[in-house]
């Protein structure tokens, strides 16, 4: 019955007898979240009484509002510690795996995923999203960058530029992030942050909240242009890191070569050769 | 001249759907073929730029193979390890700052020790994903749009124990 930690010197990280996050502590300030985190999909659109819009390449249209539990059955957990590496696997099925790592010394706790191939055996399709809630009070806002440099505002249901009529609350509130997108608690002065290892889209839909699109297989063409189905057959290994530290200059320049460390990963080359370990050097 | 095939490919790809993923799969699979044949061109750059700086005297320069795919479970570049021979490897750094990280290499066997360039034995450790996955994890520091070395050589059991190594080699994070 007891709870699992992963702990360094900057972080601990809250996890229960499922292996489910929740709460990430920040040892440096003291400061602590409340987070969970959920594999859901989105049922993609195939079309209705009033539009023949199907969700597909070009157009994020999900059935309703509702976000339904991706895995049903209780995961395996497997917990390792180690002198550089602590890690908690989740595992459902060959199709959905999760790694929390945390490395030492390391400011952020990271998260690999495998997903897919995505199942679609219902004749429809999903579209796959990683949401995180935590207790943060975030005001409707959230924050991602638009072109990997510029972090923009984000306002639920708001447009800077004119005035929005919501349409889709879901996919009308998706935009893109590249490498970084955060929420705040202005009050408490704290950051949530998720640095991603690939361009996608987010969205905060309810305080708290930001969610990430993961991986997409719709069944129908939606009729913009591709002329086929994204039928994405593949499955993708993804690492996402997370932060959770104090709103202030020094933490929002501390991010930045994080993010640049995801996108430009050192370089491993292999050689071989018969002189011993000392000599070769 | 070398890399012009990827620069090219690069160019190629800056297109709108090859950016957004609007494309039909079989213009999708064109584009993976050329960052591929690109990719290769590269790779193959960087074979002759390395081996040629760790070249000494008049031997031959040394030949270098790649994992691009290193988050996947399997690296035919550390197979050697499995038959006692030692693979070192030299680590890149295309950005701006000293970097002190981990790796993560695909290894085909349990025991191994990491030397670094001082021949020094620094701390290290396996993941195992399944019983023919093992992951090696340890701390790298590289200077900018620079090169570090390291080797793995397979252990025996009599071998220092990196795991229990003093916590050292990573206590110092760069600034």
């Amino acid at each position: 019955q007891d709870l699992i930690v992963l702990e360094n010197s900057k972080v601990i990280a809250l996890f229960d007898q499922l292996g489910n996050i929740m709460s990430i502590t920040n040892k440096t300030s003291g400061q602590y979240i409340n987070v969970t985190q959920e594999y859901l999909y989105y049922l993609p659109s195939f079309g209705t009484d009033e539009t023949t819009q199907c969700s597909g390449a070009y157009i994020f249209l999900p059935i309703g509002t509702t976000a339904y539990q991706y895995n049903n059955n209780t995961p395996g957990i497997t917990v390792s510690q180690g002198p550089i590496v602590q890690t908690l696997t989740r595992y459902w099925s060959d199709t959905m795996i999760q790694t929390y790592l945390l490395y030492v010394d390391s400011d952020h706790l990271e998260t690999e995923e495998v997903v897919g191939p995505i199942d679609i055996s219902d004749g429809i399709g999903k579209e796959v999203i990683s949401r995180f809630t935590t207790s943060l009070q975030t005001d409707q806002t959230w924050y991602s960058d638009s072109n990997g440099m510029e972090m923009q505002k984000r306002v639920i249901n708001y447009r800077p530029s004119w005035n929005l009529t919501v349409v889709q609350p879901v996919s009308g509130n998706y935009v893109p992030v590249n490498n970084i997108a955060f929420i705040q608690d202005v009050n408490q002065q704290v950051q949530f942050t998720v640095l991603t290892d690939r361009s996608r889209g987010c969205a905060s839909l309810d305080n708290g909240e930001i969610e990430f699109m993961l991986h997409r297989r719709t069944l129908y063409d939606d009729q913009r242009g591709v002329g086929e189905p994204m039928n994405e057959s593949t499955q993708i290994i993804t690492t996402t890191k997370l932060i959770f530290h104090d709103i202030s200059t020094r933490a929002q320049s501390h991010y930045r070569p994080q993010a640049q460390s995801i996108s430009n990963p050192l370089y491993p080359m292999f050689t071989t050769t018969s002189m011993s370990s000392t000599l070769w050097p | 001249q070398d890399i012009m095939v990827m620069r090219q490919a690069m160019g190629v790809l800056q297109h709108h759907d090859a950016v957004s993923g609007t494309e039909q799969q079989h213009v999708a699979d064109d584009y993976a073929e050329r960052l591929s044949i690109g990719n290769t061109a590269t790779l193959q750059t960087m074979n002759q730029l390395v081996g040629q700086l760790l070249q000494k005297g008049k031997t031959a320069a040394p030949e270098f193979t790649f994992c691009p795919l290193l988050n996947e479970s399997i690296c035919p570049s550390t197979n050697p390890l499995s038959s006692g021979s030692s693979v070192p490897v030299v680590i890149y750094n295309s950005l701006s700052w000293t970097r002190y990280e981990q790796v993560k290499i695909p290894i085909p066997l349990v025991n191994v020790q990491v030397t670094n360039s001082s021949g020094q034995v620094i701390p290290s450790q396996i993941l195992s994903y399944s019983s023919n996955t093992s992951i090696l994890v340890f701390y790298v520091m590289v200077p900018p749009l620079g090169y570090s070395s390291f080797v793995i050589a397979p252990a025996s059991n009599d071998d220092e124990d990196a795991t229990k190594l003093e916590n050292k080699y990573y206590s110092k994070p760069v600034k």
